[in-house]
């Protein structure tokens, strides 16, 4: 058991260190330690990010969306070891700046040959990567409606649905 | 295995059935604060077995029955159906399509079904449990999971390796 | 002492009202209730909100941008109260919809008069309401600098500030 | 009491002096993630006296000193000055201008100062004491805050009344 514990830990950690490198920069590094070795079914797990040419961080001393970004490397390096069929991401991509957005977006569409994935947001360079779009909206009655949008249609027809 | 389908009938604000279909590739959902965008998420989690409350933003489960307004009556029951294509063959059954079903009535009553038969809630989580989208995974990733993740309350990051593992 | 915080409690639940109107829509109502109304002192308060046409729910059965904007609406009454010198939001509008991000940037263009505001944002609509901006940017050395910039040279200014 | 200028060297990421003024109205910090916008209300919450470290994201309060990089060696000190017009007589000082400074150095150190007069931690606290903007008032709202107000962790609500009352 602890051999196929330190077996995906270990494959989870080499896909970390390169999901990593692309949501940030190139000379950026990190890594996942076992806080108790002797351990590991035990041991809980420290996330420590190297970016290029600073000091060793854990992700308590990182900024709001870096920390996000370094979750959301760690979601994907996991998901690596064992796609699921689908993928849900409710407005994960609210603490990001358009930069790490748009990576964000360009990782989702390059799993996205595997895996459905699906994207609650508020933001619009995430919506102009969708392939299907469904506008929800709330009716006066206090029930929900769906309908399918269309992303250079959208101002207009939210402003429709919600009106 | 690809999601094809999701109906969602007196489910917190759909008192109204509502059908979404999912294609290939990036489905989106967006809409202004409080539309039901997240509602639809808490469905998918339900139908595919959650039985935690709190997980579904609940202080009963029984909040997750559309509970009325000025103009409509609180919703008899709450059903939603998830419908799959066994493409992969992942699911062990020797369907093409595959849709679960499960419903829960103002009473207290369950019900579940598979391709519109009765089943008990555990022939779901069975035929679910290799394929990685049980309740309870890491695919369904909303921004609380990544606060998880950061906090790392009850060593929660251990457990989402064992699960990979 | 329980006269003091009473009277203040009844005034903010006023303000409340008001301020909750406004963010959210005319025909909704709120409240605040003390749990323990004979011991206000040491009371826990909850918050209720009364949508039009819906029925009364608590904080935590409302969507994640309608428990920021509630939240919001909170933090102005006890400002309406006692009005700081000035108030920094540090991204308050990350979850918000476009509508209630121009409602949230309203409000705070009133209180600009009695007030000075210091708001952190990578929301677009927000930085268009900004009277002076500062941009931020990390070099290479780990060193952090900033610049003020202009709202519609931004984009470019953004580009050359990290690259 | 209008905020005039902030002046940040050596503490966080702010290794280099940086100068922020302060009109009326509006100012707004944008950047890309990472840059120090947080930082920069960090540095306003700590030289108004902000002793709790949690509060600025930090594990010891020393942390709060540029720690060095590839490039450049740690700081020996991080100082904040903060600068105010005393146009409604809020501050209980003759002064038209009133600057707070905070000083920490590596070796643990600290110094405040008032117009540029050394002075203790305390003299800076009551002066601040009936202006609504201390360390620890709702002044400072970041998004964690809001958090605070929903999770109600401690009857944290409970404080904030009590705080404007
Ligand atoms: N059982 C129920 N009956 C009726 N309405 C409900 C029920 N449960 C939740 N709601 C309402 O559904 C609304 C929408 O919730 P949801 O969390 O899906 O919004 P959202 O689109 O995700 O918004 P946001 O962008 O703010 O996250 C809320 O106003 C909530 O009060
Ligand atoms: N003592 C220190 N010395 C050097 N760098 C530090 C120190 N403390 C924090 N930093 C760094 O400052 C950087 C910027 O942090 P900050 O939280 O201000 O970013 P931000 O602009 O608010 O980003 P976001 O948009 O993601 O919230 C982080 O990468 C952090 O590691
Ligand atoms: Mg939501
Ligand atoms: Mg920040």
């Amino acid at each position: 058991a602890v051999e196929l514990y330190m077996n995906a830990f270990e494959r989870v950690r080499a896909n970390f260190k390169e999901v990593f490198r692309r949501l940030f920069h190139e000379g950026d590094d990190c890594d996942l330690v076992l806080l108790h070795p002797d351990d590991p079914l035990h041991s809980p797990i420290e996330i420590v990010a190297k970016p290029k040419g600073k000091r060793p961080r854990t992700l308590r001393q990182l900024s709001g969306g870096e920390k996000t970004l370094t979750a959301i490397a760690l979601l994907f390096s996991l998901y690596l070891l064992k796609p699921a069929p689908f993928c849900i991401f409710d407005e994960v991509d609210a603490p990001l700046d358009d930069t790490n957005v748009m990576k964000f977006n360009q990782i989702i569409r390059e799993f996205s040959q595997q895996s459905q994935f699906i994207v609650v947001t508020h933001n619009k360079l995430t919506m102009a990567e969708i392939d299907r779009l469904y506008g929800v909206f709330m009716q006066e009655s206090g029930v929900s409606g769906v309908a399918e949008v269309s992303f250079k249609d959208l101002p207009q027809n939210i402003e429709a649905l919600t009106s | 295995m690809k999601l094809k389908s999701l109906r969602i009938k007196g489910f917190k604000s759909f008192a109204d059935e509502t059908l979404i279909h999912f294609d290939r590739g990036i489905t989106g959902i967006v809409g202004p604060n409080g539309s039901g965008k997240s509602n639809i998420v808490d469905a998918i989690r339900w139908v595919l077995g959650e039985q935690k409350s709190t997980e579904l933003r609940l202080s009963n489960m029984s909040d997750v029955l559309f509970n009325g307004s000025e103009r409509r009556k609180p919703a008899p029951y709450a059903r939603v159906t998830i419908e799959f294509e066994n493409d992969k063959g992942l699911l062990p059954t020797e369907y093409q399509t595959v849709s679960i079903s499960r419903t829960l009535f103002r009473s207290g009553d369950s019900e579940y079904r598979l391709n519109d038969v009765r089943c008990r809630r555990k022939d779901i989580t069975d035929l679910l449990i290799d394929t990685g989208i049980g309740s309870n995974t890491y695919a369904i990733i909303e921004l609380g999971m990544v606060e998880e993740i950061l906090a790392d309350k009850d060593n929660a990051r251990r457990k989402m390796f064992e699960q990979a593992a």
